[in-house]
C-alpha cells in the first residue's frame, strides 16, 4: 500500500517536472507544419495525439533536450508509416514482371512510366511499355517520344478504343519476347467516374499485374487519402510514386496515401527528364516535410 | 453582449479546421482569420443573438466577398480588340492544355473565329494532343518543331490571326515548375513577345498548400485571372478562396471534366456550399 502511494506521488513529481505547456507548444508547432505539408487533417490529429502522449510519458534521454526528444518521435511516428528504409520493386526472376501504372489526371504517370523503364534497362533489365490510354489525345506519341531516344519499346495504337484489350495484347507481346519489366500505362481517372475506375478494374484482371503502382501528385491536398482508399478498393495498391517534388510542394498527400493503402513510396520524381526518379528516402523525405 | 478576441477564437478554430479540410491553405486561413478578428472583435450584438451563429455569418460572408470581387465579361473584351491574345500558364498537368480546348469550343460556338499556338514546343507528345483537340473542336494550330522558340511560335500565331482576321488567338504554354526561375523567365519572355491581352493561370482544384506558392510566383508573370480544373474530383474549390485571396485577381472559370463542354463560368456559391 505504501509502494503504491509512493508510485502515485513519483507519477505526478515527475509529471510535474515535465513542462507542460512546452510539450503542447511543440506539438502544436508540429501540427501546422504537417498540415501545411498538406498532411490528411485527421491523420495530423491522431499523429500529433500519439507524439503528445508519447512526449509525456516517454523518458526524456540524457543529453537530449525535450525539443530534440519529441522531433524524434515524430520521425519514429511519421517512419512507421513510410517505412525505415527504401524499399524495392519486387522484380519475379522466372518470368515478367508486370506492372500497372493508375493515378488522377495529370499526376505523371506517362512520366513516370518512361522514368522507371529507363530505370530498370540502366539496371540491365529488358523493359517493354504497354501505352493503354485510349482516352488522352496524343497519349501514345508522348510515350513514344519520351522513350524512343533510349530504345526502350512502346507497344500502343491510338486507333484502338478498347483499353483492356490493348492492355492484354501489349503484355502479351513482351512476355513472347521474354522482357524481364513490362509496364503499363493507363490513362487518368477519378474515384467519381465510376466508369473509368470499372475500366481500371478490368485493365488490372486481364493483365494480372505483380503490382499495381499509384502514382501520386506531390502537390495534392486533403483529397488524397480519399482518392487513394477508392483506387486501393478498386485495384489493391502494391507501392506509390510521388511525382513533381520539384514544386514548392511537402508531398503530404503522398505519405497520407501511404498511410490509408499500407503501400510504400518506392520513388520520387523531381523533374520533368527521364533520369529524375529517385529512390525513396524516408528520412529525406520527413525532413523536407517538417520544413 | 459583445463578441470577444477569446470567442473568436474558440469558435473560429473549428471553422478553420473546415476551412483546412476544404483545401484552403493553412496560410490564407490564418490570413482570413485575422481580417475577420479586426472586423468584427469588440462589435456588440443583441442578447438574443447567437455568438456562434454571428462569427460563422461574418466568416461566410468575408468568404464571398472575396470570392465575387471583380467580374471580368470575357466576350465584351474579346469584341473590343482583335487578334484577341490570351496565353495560358501554369504548373505541370494542372490542365493548361485541354483547358484551351474546351475554352476554343465555347468561344467557336459563340460565333468567334479561333487559333491556337503551340508554344509547348518542349513537352513530349504535346503538339500530337494539341492538334488532336484541335481536330476535334475544328480549330486550326500553328506549330513549328518541337526544341522551337515558344516565342517564336506565338509570333507566328499572331501575324497568322492578323492576316487572316481572326477574332482570337490561344497560346498553349509548357507545364512548369513555380520553383524553376529559369522556367519563369522564359514564360516572361513569351509574354513579352506575344504581349497577351489576357493571361490566364491555370490551377489545379485537387492542389493543397503549394497552390499558394504557384499562384504567387505566376502571378509575378503577371496574370489576369484564373481556372481552376478537375473540381469534378470531389475537390472542395478552396483553391479559388487562396488563389484569389493572394492574387488579387478573379477564378474566370473552373474544369468540371475532360469533355469539351466541362469548362463551367466560376460561382462561388459552389464554394461556400461545400464549406458551409
Ligand atoms: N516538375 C515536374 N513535372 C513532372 C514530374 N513528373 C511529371 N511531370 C510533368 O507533369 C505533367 C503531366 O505528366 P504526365 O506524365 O502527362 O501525367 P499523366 O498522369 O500521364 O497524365 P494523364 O495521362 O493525362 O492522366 C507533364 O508536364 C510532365 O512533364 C516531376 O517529377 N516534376
Ligand atoms: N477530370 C478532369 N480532368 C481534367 C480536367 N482538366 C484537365 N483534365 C485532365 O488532366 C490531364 C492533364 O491535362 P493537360 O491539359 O494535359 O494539362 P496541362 O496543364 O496542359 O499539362 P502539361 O502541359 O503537361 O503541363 C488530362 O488527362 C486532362 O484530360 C478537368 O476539369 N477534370
Ligand atoms: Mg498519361
Ligand atoms: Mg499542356
Amino acid at each position: 500500500v505504501l509502494g503504491e502511494a509512493l508510485n502515485k506521488a513519483l507519477k505526478k513529481l515527475t509529471r510535474g517536472v515535465v513542462d507542460e505547456k512546452l510539450i503542447k507548444e511543440i506539438v502544436k508547432d508540429i501540427q501546422r507544419a504537417l498540415i501545411a505539408a498538406d498532411v490528411n487533417i485527421e491523420l495530423v490529429f491522431q499523429l500529433s495525439k500519439n507524439i503528445e502522449k508519447r512526449a509525456f510519458e516517454e523518458k526524456l534521454p540524457k543529453g537530449v533536450s525535450r525539443k530534440e526528444h519529441i522531433i524524434r518521435i515524430v520521425y519514429d511516428e511519421l517512419t512507421k508509416i513510410l517505412g525505415e528504409k527504401h524499399e524495392q520493386i519486387y522484380l519475379n526472376p522466372s518470368e515478367s514482371t508486370v506492372l500497372l501504372m493508375v493515378g488522377i489526371q495529370g499526376s505523371g504517370k506517362t512520366t513516370t512510366t518512361g522514368k522507371l523503364a529507363r530505370f530498370f534497362q540502366k539496371r540491365g533489365f529488358k523493359v517493354g511499355i504497354v501505352c493503354s490510354d485510349t482516352w488522352r489525345p496524343g497519349a501514345y506519341h508522348q510515350l513514344q517520344q519520351y522513350c524512343s531516344p533510349h530504345n526502350i519499346e512502346v507497344f500502343g495504337d491510338p486507333d484502338e478504343k478498347d483499353a483492356i484489350k490493348l492492355a492484354k495484347e501489349g503484355v502479351k507481346y513482351f512476355r513472347k519476347k521474354k522482357y524481364d519489366v513490362i509496364i503499363v500505362d493507363t490513362a487518368g481517372r477519378h474515384k467519381e467516374e465510376k466508369g473509368l475506375i470499372e475500366e481500371m478494374k478490368k485493365i488490372s484482371k486481364a493483365v494480372n499485374p505483380n503490382e499495381v503502382i499509384l502514382v501520386i501528385d506531390g502537390t495534392i491536398g486533403q483529397q488524397a487519402m480519399p482518392q487513394a482508399k477508392a483506387f486501393s478498393e478498386a485495384t489493391p495498391v502494391g507501392s506509390i510514386i510521388v511525382t513533381k517534388l520539384d514544386g514548392s510542394a511537402k508531398g503530404g498527400g503522398a505519405l497520407s496515401s501511404a498511410a490509408m493503402t499500407k503501400a510504400k513510396i518506392k520513388f520520387i520524381g523531381e523533374g520533368e527528364k527521364i533520369d529524375d526518379l529517385e529512390e525513396f528516402d524516408p528520412k529525406k523525405f520527413v525532413s523536407r516535410l517538417l520544413g | 453582449k459583445t463578441i470577444t478576441e477569446k470567442d473568436i477564437d474558440s469558435i473560429l478554430s473549428d471553422l478553420e479546421l473546415i476551412l483546412l479540410q476544404n483545401d484552403v491553405s493553412l496560410k490564407v486561413t490564418e490570413e482570413i482569420k485575422e481580417i475577420l478578428k479586426k472586423k468584427i472583435s469588440g462589435k456588440k450584438i443583441n442578447l438574443l443573438e447567437n455568438k456562434r451563429a454571428f462569427i460563422k455569418n461574418a466568416l461566410k460572408e468575408a468568404i464571398r466577398e472575396i470570392l465575387s470581387s471583380e467580374k471580368i465579361d470575357l466576350i465584351e473584351r474579346i469584341k473590343a480588340k482583335k487578334p484577341f491574345v490570351i496565353m495560358f500558364v501554369g504548373f505541370n498537368g494542372t490542365g493548361k492544355t485541354t483547358t484551351i480546348a474546351k475554352l476554343g469550343n465555347i468561344l467557336k460556338k459563340k460565333g468567334f473565329s479561333v487559333v491556337f499556338s503551340a508554344s509547348d514546343t518542349f513537352r513530349a507528345g504535346s503538339i500530337e494532343q494539341l492538334e488532336k483537340h484541335a481536330q476535334n473542336v475544328g480549330i486550326r494550330v500553328i506549330k513549328h518543331r518541337y526544341g522551337g522558340d515558344p516565342a517564336a511560335v506565338a509570333f507566328d500565331a499572331i501575324e497568322h490571326a492578323k492576316a487572316r482576321n481572326i477574332d482570337v488567338v490561344m497560346i498553349d504554354t509548357a507545364g512548369r515548375s513555380e520553383m524553376n526561375k529559369n522556367l519563369i523567365e522564359e514564360v516572361k519572355k513569351v509574354k513579352r513577345i506575344a504581349k497577351p491581352d489576357l493571361t490566364i493561370f491555370v490551377a489545379d482544384a485537387l492542389a493543397g498548400n503549394s497552390i499558394v506558392e504557384q499562384a504567387e510566383k505566376f502571378s509575378d508573370v503577371g496574370i489576369d485571372c484564373s481556372v481552376l480544373t478537375k473540381i469534378d474530383a470531389d475537390a472542395r474549390g478552396g483553391g479559388a478562396l487562396s488563389i484569389i485571396f493572394v492574387t488579387g485577381k478573379p477564378v474566370l472559370y473552373v474544369g468540371t471534366g475532360q469533355g469539351y463542354d466541362d469548362l463551367k463560368e466560376f460561382d462561388p456559391e459552389l464554394i461556400l456550399k461545400n464549406i458551409f
